[in-house]
């Protein structure tokens, strides 16, 4: 398959949630997302990665307007499952890659990477599939990182799509 | 957008590696990434959450194929990037639903979940995208969980896809 990047895209109405020390056992997440649910909050990414001594952190991310309606279920999450903390942060932006052939060919994320560090962009939650490369950056590096990634990949003008 | 959940399918031909405790500074992505592309390894899934005093964990996984190659290089990843340990896991599968229309569905995350929750099926890395939920679990306990999936979201015989 060719390697075809087709976009950047920026995310900017989006808050990132971080749920930690959750027990990595069986039920967790159902019981997390159904009360997310439950308050019809649409969640975009989800981001769980390896637990360590039986804990689990989860993050996810939902649209800026409904942290409010999530802050307020707080006590009723913190009673559904054990976790240590529930962290907010609505001064995040998504930063995406968009294209096809991604996983056949090595190296494009790291390509993405190295963009970011050469210009002194922290990368603060990684999430990829075949067809795109999601990071989420502070909110004021956005459009940096975003022109930085569509220079790298000489995509024409007409790319860079805020979602 | 209407919800069209088009298919399970299960990916076992894949390792899963954890590095732990790398800094939360700019360019540590970078130099992991392109260690592991100057081997000429396919990277499928990166997860990577929110860094905990300053120091993140990078999950990613790789061909089982490679894990060989990538563990010889385990030397020169840990002299290009300070981190505490690096973690193999052979013994996993990939299952994912794929469909459309799932980030304006709020629920279809939570379904997943409790689909797996209901069978003691725990959950070990979690990634989504607009078109895709891909969880991680034991190699032994995949057709069982995209079984499962498939049933709940009533797909018809041919979609469970093993890639
Ligand atoms: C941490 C959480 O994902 C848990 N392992 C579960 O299955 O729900
Ligand atoms: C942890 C790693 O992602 C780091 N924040 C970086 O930007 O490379």
């Amino acid at each position: 398959e060719g390697l075809v990047i087709t976009g950047v895209a920026i995310k900017t109405d989006e808050a990132k949630v971080t749920v930690l020390d959750v027990p990595d056992v069986p039920g967790i997440a159902a019981k997390l997302f159904s009360e997310v649910a439950k308050e019809k909050i649409n969640v975009n990414m989800i981001v769980q990665g390896t637990s360590r001594n039986g804990l689990s952190e989860i993050n996810f991310t939902v649209p800026k307007k409904d942290l409010i309606t999530l802050k307020s279920i707080e006590e009723k999450i913190k009673s559904s499952i054990k976790c240590s903390n529930i962290i907010y942060d609505d001064n995040i932006a998504i930063v995406s890659v968009v294209g096809t052939g991604m996983r056949s060919h090595h190296g494009v994320a790291a390509k993405v990477f190295e963009v970011l560090a050469s210009r002194g962009i922290n990368i603060e939650m990684i999430s990829t599939s075949e067809i795109k490369i999601s990071v989420v950056v502070r909110m004021e590096r956005a459009e940096e990182a975003a022109n930085a990634l569509h220079k790298e990949f000489k995509l024409s003008e007409i790319e860079i799509k805020t979602e």
